[in-house]
């Protein structure tokens, strides 16, 4: 899935 | 998770705790910005409208949590709590941070990765925290000679940054399609603002001498 930039990270 | 970002996220956190810490122990908040501390609480809710609604895992929500709390926490000490609210160097932390405010959210409203309330306050967040320094960079400048734990918390908070370029190099290097331009950029912008302290923070350190940054 195209995670939308920088969500996975604080 | 790479060691990268894990150290990125660990070095964060140790500059919060050396914050408190230093807060806490002195009962003193000199030589420290409210404002850089009011724009941080600011980039903290502003990043995390996700916290309720996106969950990643549980030491994001954790850390999520902990950036939250840690900063509105420090604004209340810094505005309200009766002993530490005395030593803040009101006439000194002068830095207009509207400014700092407005043109990252005029950046985000023209910049960001989708145009949704949350994808413009994310980007909005991550200008901001480029910036948010400043205030305390200009008061310590103003403010002479630096306490130690004043000056490890800055340069935590420096690094922490460059722990997180090294992870965004590694992710592209190792996944296919990873780009994170927006944040990768501001990211480089902030670290590079903390060039000259770093530099005075190492001489410092090098001649076991009391850290000062030059006027």
């Amino acid at each position: 899935t195209e995670q939308p930039e920088g969500h996975d990270e604080l | 998770m790479n060691i990268f970002r894990l150290a990125g996220d660990m070095t964060h956190l140790l500059s919060i705790l050396v914050l408190l810490l230093k807060i806490y122990a002195t009962k003193s908040c000199s030589g420290i910005s409210r404002k850089t501390q009011e724009l941080y609480a600011i980039v903290f809710m502003a990043r995390y409208l996700d916290l309720f609604t996106d969950f990643i895992s549980v030491y994001n929500t954790f850390m999520k949590l902990i950036f939250i709390a840690s900063s509105l926490a420090i604004v209340w000490c810094m505005r309200f709590h009766p002993v530490v609210r005395r030593s803040y160097d009101r006439e000194l932390d002068t830095f207009r941070y509207f400014f700092l405010v407005g043109a990252s959210f005029a950046l985000a409203l023209v910049w960001h990765d989708k145009f949704t309330l949350q994808e413009v306050f994310w980007a909005f967040s991550i200008y901001l925290e480029a910036v948010a320094i400043l205030p305390q960079l200009v008061l310590l400048q103003r403010s002479g000679n630096v306490d130690n734990l004043t000056g490890q918390y800055v340069f935590f908070l420096g690094a922490y940054r460059a722990f997180y370029i090294l992870n965004w190099i590694y992710r592209y290097m190792t996944e296919p399609r990873f780009t994170r331009w927006i944040a990768g950029i501001s990211g480089v912008v902030q670290t590079a603002l903390y060039a000259d302290f770093f530099y005075y923070y190492f001489i410092s350190w090098k001649n076991n001498s009391k850290l000062k940054l030059p006027a």
